[in-house]
């Protein structure tokens, strides 16, 4: 696991919590809004079980502390998305909070519906961000969240423990987590 | 720590690999291409892993060289994403650089940090 330089958190106390909200003029149309907000609320939950960080959606977008949206192309911030594949999206580092998708891709939330070869989950994405707008940068582990890259139809949304002990480095543990359940989720996972 | 050979194999062909169209898609002609090869476009693969922190390097030296900047970032790229560090495009590292990705870079995180500052 890595950092971005400097280190930055959100320097609340602890237990913190996080309002997000979703642009109202920057959305997509191929997913419902009640699929995509689904879609984040699990993201956001993989992070608030293992570290002591609650997230609240919120609809007043000019105050939360993480916006998102679904951008084309340039879109003011000197990275501008590039079409179908290629950059996915990206976020700020802490406090900044800001979460920008590329509008062009064919996001999904489901791929028993979305039968398209190009097809990226939204869920894995939200999660790998929602790393970022926390302090976490990329990391060499492939299975981890944090990996920089995912493929069409792929689906990566369980935190590997490199994730878990980058963000807890940063954060602490969520008292309510423990390693142990996380090992017997991956046995069980395995012999399924 | 790394296991002699990357665990992701190369997407499967019959994939997204034969659409048209999306971004980076053109990489798939630099496989097996190594250092001293001219390639038409190969500025745009020292382009990518610019923005991406592999590569310091003025606009003058975006040529279509494989040259030795061009080498280095590729095994610094294969070194950071556990692939198997050849200093060569063979098929898995270009399936790996073809692959949608984050836009956050890998190795100069603090790309969005300085933004903050502005």
């Amino acid at each position: 696991y890595a950092f971005f330089t400097g280190k930055p958190r959100w320097s609340r106390s602890i237990p913190i919590t996080l309002t997000y909200a979703f642009s109202p003029d920057y959305v997509i149309n191929s997913l419902s809004m009640s699929e995509i907000k689904d879609a984040f609320q699990r993201a956001f939950n993989h992070w608030a079980s293992v570290i002591p960080v609650s997230f609240w959606e919120s609809n007043d977008y000019g105050f939360a502390d993480i916006k998102i949206g679904f951008y084309k192309g340039d879109h003011g911030d000197g990275e501008p998305f590039d079409g179908l594949l290629g950059v996915l999206a990206h976020a700020f580092s802490p406090e900044i909070g800001r979460f920008h998708l590329d509008a062009a891709e064919t996001w999904a939330v489901d791929f028993e519906r979305e039968k398209s070869d190009v097809a990226i989950d939204l869920e894995s994405v939200a999660t790998h961000e929602i790393g970022h707008l926390l302090g976490l940068a990329h990391t060499s582990v492939q299975e981890a969240v944090m990996y920089p890259s995912l493929k069409p139809r792929e689906k990566k949304v369980d935190l590997k423990i490199d994730d878990i002990k980058g963000i807890q480095a940063l954060y602490g543990s969520n008292p309510n987590f423990s390693y142990q359940d996380l090992l017997e989720s991956d046995t069980s996972t395995n012999s399924g | 720590r790394t296991a002699p050979f990357p665990s992701s194999k190369p997407i499967n062909p019959t994939s997204y690999h034969k659409i048209r169209g999306y971004t980076w898609h053109e990489f798939q002609k630099f496989v097996d291409a190594g250092r001293g090869n001219k390639i038409n476009g190969i500025s745009e693969l020292k382009k990518y892993f610019h923005r991406f922190g592999y590569l310091k390097i003025d606009s003058l030296n975006f040529t279509d060289l494989f040259d030795e900047h061009l080498e280095h970032a590729l095994i610094k790229y294969q070194e950071n994403l556990g692939l198997l560090v050849n200093g060569k495009l063979d098929e898995y590292t270009v399936s790996q650089i073809i692959s949608p990705r984050c836009g956050v870079s890998d190795s100069a995180p603090k790309l969005f940090m300085h933004a903050t500052r502005n």
